[in-house]
């Protein structure tokens, strides 16, 4: 009786073919294969279980598993696709394919749209802008008098209300982006160009060929 | 200190909260 012990790898829930996921996103196969190795690592971080849960997330962001933070909590319920508390790795590679420098502008603007619509109304509300405005001043060292923040909400919607109705559609939120590019820096992550130098050891542990 | 942006997305998109590069820190 011989006692054998697999070298298959053993994959984390929700692991999807580097092959499939690089067909439907910016990310070529190395690059998914690498993203996996940096997906582990987050995913062990706290809860060893190959998911991503909220608490490794605002880890890895602030080191520090209980800050809270709206935007955090935002970003992580759109990665959060299937909408089970999880992040798993078809997800994350799903998600921050739309941070490549080379996703398409428009996922971008869609995504930063949805981010911002803390309410899922389909529109970004007067009130939901004033929150967000007043949860940045909370997490920053700026202090602004409640008149100046109603001035920056009231001359921000002046410019991208275009249509006067006191909240911001998709439609209108495309046009402002368009006009004020920087709005979306954020959403691009020079990063992921360089994912595969970040984590060589994806070398190791791939099992598709370069060819592919 | 830098000027307060009169933009609110812009100030918003400085939340370091938003910063997902430091998912990839070491």
């Amino acid at each position: 009786m011989g006692c054998f012990s697999s070298k298959k790898t053993k994959y984390t829930p929700g692991y999807e073919e580097p092959t499939v996921l690089a067909s439907e996103t910016s990310f070529s196969v190395s690059e998914v294969e690498a993203l996996y190795e940096l997906f582990k690592k987050l995913s062990r971080s706290i809860i060893d279980d190959g998911l991503i849960h909220k608490e490794e997330f605002q880890f890895a962001l602030f080191r520090n598993r209980n800050k809270k933070n709206l935007f955090v909590d935002r970003i992580f319920d759109l990665f959060d696709i299937k909408r089970n508390g999880v992040v798993d790795f078809g997800e994350f590679v799903r998600s921050l394919s739309i941070f490549h420098p080379d996703a398409p502008v428009s996922e971008k603007i869609a995504f930063a749209f949805k981010l911002y619509d803390l309410r899922q109304t389909g529109f970004i509300e007067r009130d939901e802008l004033k929150e967000m405005v007043v949860a940045l001043l909370h997490e920053s060292d700026l202090i602004l008098s409640e008149d100046y923040v109603e001035t920056i909400v009231d001359k921000t919607y002046t410019d991208a209300d275009t249509k006067g109705d006191g909240r911001i559609d998709q439609e209108e939120w495309k046009e402002f982006v368009l006009k004020n590019p920087s709005l979306i820096k954020n959403m691009t992550l020079p990063y992921l160009k360089d994912i595969t130098l970040a984590f060589p050891s994806f070398v190791l542990n791939s099992e598709v060929p370069d060819s592919e | 200190a830098a000027p307060v942006p009169m933009n609110a997305f812009e100030l918003i998109s400085k939340s370091q909260g938003l910063n997902l590069s430091s998912l990839f820190e070491k």
